[in-house]
């Protein structure tokens, strides 16, 4: 049974896409069958796995209006299979808007290729619109960045009426995994206040252990590759590891 | 003639609403007139500025639709006046693509109250949707905020491409005033080389200085005030009032 895993947030820059390719590579590290969906018109996740978007001549748009199918839009990066973006997912928005079912469009996409994973990770744009939509639609679980900040926080109430719409009305066994403290800097009170304040106020699963903020993970886009290949010994990707372990469908290796 | 500047990057988390609010509590500070409008339906300006979205009865969304004025709508929070955001004008993205001259709708909003005004700073959600169109058509100049970091350098080509395709069809007289660097961490070469590549690689004018990274800043929406009253003394507060000085349409009065 497939684990899809959906990586929302409506607030910006909480590293969703840096989450998604990070524990991406270290699920692929313990051996499971990974595929990363790049979900955001701006191709942020398709960039740092080593993609071009500006060069790509499909991409899961083209997937979602059923102009061609998943497989045939499929790249492998560095061992890691993507269903890549191009700026043309912004049109996606438009297009689906007008046709029936328009929700359920990446899931009837990736029906076809579903049983060649053990994990499939997508990477949610900053916004509540069509395309979260039909990424929480065709997810079995939510996992959650939060950069602990304030305005980060405050945007958590927002998201979990949105999958409780979800749950409503599309797709009825979706459930929350977890909260993912990212970019995590523990020497300061807001960042301590913000991770004890919203375990507490939403009743959420804080997932161990914080994400440490470091330049490391910040330069790894640039090369093309996750932070477990740019720095595989640093604090950061030594903690997408653990969480990996700890989400990982297929039970620990370790 | 009322300044209007479109503060502008899809990237997610680049500090676009700390860089309009505090650019309008420094703009204040030299006594110029200055209204803020919070065009992104997570309502961020209009929290960090000490209102509450979930709890308002009338948001820019209702002047969108010109179902009200904007001066019925306005809020004047500790001294600045606010257009204020509800997660209702997450519906103006679609309720506006059915209308003739959707793009014009918040100039037309701003029309009758343009002239009491100094300067107005337009907060744009992260995204390149009919909102942030909107921003950009009712702008004079364009401000981007630039993280430096590679992730968020990669957005800036789109972000141009679509200023000009502005300044074809819906604003002829739109500029880019220049890039601002937000949560500067002059420790890293990562910072330092983002920046000098942002400057080459496309022309623009890098604004200066750069606002340092401070968790000054990061606590300060959970007050409900700009960093400039929770922190006046902090370098973020003197950068802000610096840039505020470089940008302000009336003439520096130091
Ligand atoms: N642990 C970390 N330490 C330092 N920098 C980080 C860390 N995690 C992410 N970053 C950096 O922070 C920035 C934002 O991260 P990212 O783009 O993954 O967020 P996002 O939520 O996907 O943003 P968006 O809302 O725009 O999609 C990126 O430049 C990324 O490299
Ligand atoms: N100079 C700074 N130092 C430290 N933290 C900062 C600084 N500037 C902004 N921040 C914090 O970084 C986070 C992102 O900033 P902000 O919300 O202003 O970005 P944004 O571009 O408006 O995001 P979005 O794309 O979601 O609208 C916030 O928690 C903010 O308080
Ligand atoms: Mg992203
Ligand atoms: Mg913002």
């Amino acid at each position: 049974m497939t684990e899809i895993l959906a990586v929302a947030n409506q607030k910006g820059g909480v590293a969703k896409t840096t989450t998604v390719h990070s524990l991406g590579a270290a699920l692929l590290e313990r051996g499971r069958r990974v595929l990363m969906v790049d979900l955001d018109p701006q191709g942020c996740l398709t960039y740092s796995a080593g993609g071009d978007p500006d060069k790509l001549e499909a991409s899961l748009h083209d997937v979602l209006l059923a102009r061609a199918s998943a497989a045939e839009v499929l790249l492998t990066l560095d061992g890691l299979d993507v269903l890549p973006a191009t700026i043309d997912l912004a049109g996606a928005e438009v297009h689906l808007l007008t046709r029936p079912g328009r929700e359920h469009a990446l899931s009837r996409a990736l029906d076809p290729i579903r049983s060649r994973y053990d994990v499939i990770l997508i990477d949610c744009p900053p916004s509540l619109g069509t395309l979260t939509i039909n990424g929480l639609t065709a997810a079995t679980k939510v996992l959650i960045p939060l950069q602990c900040e304030t305005l980060s926080h405050r945007g958590v109430g927002q998201l979990l009426e949105t999958i409780g719409d979800v749950r409503s009305f599309t797709n009825a066994n979706l459930e929350v995994l977890g909260v993912i403290a990212t970019m995590y800097d523990s020497r300061t009170r807001l960042a301590q206040a913000t991770l004890a304040g919203v375990g507490e106020a939403y009743g959420l699963r804080v997932l161990e252990p914080p994400v440490p903020k470091s330049v490391r993970v910040a330069e790894a886009p640039g090369r093309g590759v996750s932070v477990l290949r740019h720095a595989p010994r640093s604090g950061s990707a030594d903690a997408y590891r653990a969480l990996a372990a700890a989400i990982d469908p297929v039970g620990s290796t370790t």
